[in-house]
């Protein structure tokens, strides 16, 4: 592993967005890992609609909450393609779900893995290497008053209520972290971004972590 | 109800401020997060995790380690 990684040093994780009133974490999570994953293929970096997978990923609630794995498994049942964000905006609450005809451009998935890496955060790290910024679902209550640096208290494993997506680590300083990006808009924590302790399944960090395959 | 009424921010904004000297106090060395003043800290807690914290847990297999070998079922 190399001591520090992060997948926006190459240019294919889009920007921080900012949920608003909405509690869409889980799309936001997922729609960030399509994104990345289908600009590692090669194809150009571009938002894709997170109104569309809130709107239309049926096994879920919409702004009042949903789980990245139901909408990772609509989208890979279904196949329906991802829009750009241009073509169905973000308007921060649920609406009806607009169909696209097929020859749409767009952006679908090919697959998913979800997997349990607590006690293994350097296959985790792996992982994240091999496949792509990751979907986690952490326990973010104590998150409300985050500002910056390493978070290493204040929350537990097993408590999980908010999906983010974890684009990097970094092992170099006393403190390795994982670069957490999160979906509250770029004036919050770090640039948008949270720094949460590489280990010891901070935040629960480890305990649902999927990756798309584009 | 959404927003909230100007007493009740002002109410959470002060309950804040005692959570972040609280949330600090377990700061040991410069690298540990810090806590303070943000958007939401006009929040009650109740009422940031209704607003913002909208995922659900799912439990995942464990991820199989390399040479994990499964065992015989042998008595």
């Amino acid at each position: 592993l190399p001591l520090r990684f992060d997948w926006r040093d190459k240019h294919v994780v889009t920007k921080v967005r900012n949920q608003q009133v909405c509690g869409g974490c889980w799309a936001f999570s997922v729609v960030g890992a399509v994104e990345s994953v289908n600009a590692i293929q090669g194809e150009p970096l571009e938002d894709l609609s997170v109104q569309q997978v809130i709107d239309c990923s049926f096994s879920n609630y919409g702004c009042r909450g949903g789980s990245p794995l139901s909408a990772l498994s609509w989208l890979n049942k279904t196949h329906v393609k991802l829009v750009a964000e241009s073509e169905y905006p973000f308007k921060a609450e649920n609406g009806l779900c607009h169909y696209f005809s097929s020859s749409e451009s767009g952006v679908s998935i090919k697959n998913y893995s979800a997997y349990d890496f607590s006690d293994q955060e350097d296959e985790m790290a792996r992982a994240l290497l091999s496949l792509g910024p990751l979907i986690v679902v952490v326990d973010a209550v104590s998150w409300q008053d985050y500002l910056g640096g390493i978070i290493q208290h204040h929350c537990s494993s097993g408590e999980a209520n908010h999906a983010v997506l974890v684009t990097g680590f970094d092992k170099t300083g006393n403190t390795p972290y994982w670069m957490v990006r999160n979906s509250w808009g770029d004036s919050w924590g770090v640039d948008g971004y949270a720094h949460v302790k590489m280990g010891g399944n901070t935040c629960g960090i480890a305990d649902s972590v999927s990756a798309v395959f584009v | 109800t959404w927003p909230p009424s100007r007493e009740r921010g002002a109410a959470a904004f002060r309950e804040s401020l005692n959570r972040h000297r609280y949330l600090n106090s377990f700061r040991h060395e410069n690298s540990t997060a810090f806590y303070g003043i943000n958007q939401f800290s006009y929040l009650f807690p109740e009422e940031f995790k209704a607003l913002y914290l909208g995922s659900k847990t799912f439990r995942s297999p464990r991820y199989p380690t390399k040479g994990q070998t499964s065992i015989l079922n042998v008595s």
